[in-house]
């Protein structure tokens, strides 16, 4: 069972066009 | 929005060739434990700043930075498994494009569990202000 905690990055490599 | 701070100690970082995956981060724990252990060098006493607007980590003896990481670098963040204590994040390195993984030591698995939700808060944050920008 994988119960470690993990979270992926929605914004991972998003450009940000500013 | 204006983020939070933990003393944690800095164990280590090595590459990985991609951006995410347990096993995978589990094994650049394993490395990086064992490569500290030998090395039996003290972890570096960091604080280690979490905001959406990324992860910064300055040095609590010297208050120097040592790591600024925009949000849109990271890509993964975990608490391994078997060194419960450790919080570890991948993020692209801004100079070479290489992915590293960085592990950080805690005081307790509370702790680690803690930073990790932390940081994931700021990814979801960070979303909806890109959303919002987009």
């Amino acid at each position: 069972n994988s119960n470690t905690i993990h979270f992926h990055n929605p914004v991972y490599q998003k450009t940000t066009e500013d | 929005l204006e983020g939070m701070t933990f003393n944690l100690s800095h164990i280590g970082m090595t590459l990985v060739d991609q951006p995410k995956g347990e096993e995978l981060s589990a094994a650049a724990v394993k490395r990086i434990v064992a490569t500290a252990k030998a090395s039996r060098k003290k972890p570096q006493k960091v604080a280690f700043k979490v905001s959406p607007q990324g992860i910064v980590t300055l040095d609590r003896s010297t208050n120097k930075l040592l790591e600024n990481v925009s949000i849109y670098r990271i890509s993964y963040c975990t608490v391994d498994k078997l060194h419960d204590k450790v919080f570890a994040y991948i993020a692209q390195n801004t100079f070479n494009g290489t992915l590293e993984c960085h592990a950080y030591l805690c005081s307790k698995r509370k702790v680690a569990q803690a930073v990790a939700l932390t940081v994931a808060q700021a990814f979801t944050v960070a979303f909806e202000l890109w959303q919002v920008a987009k």
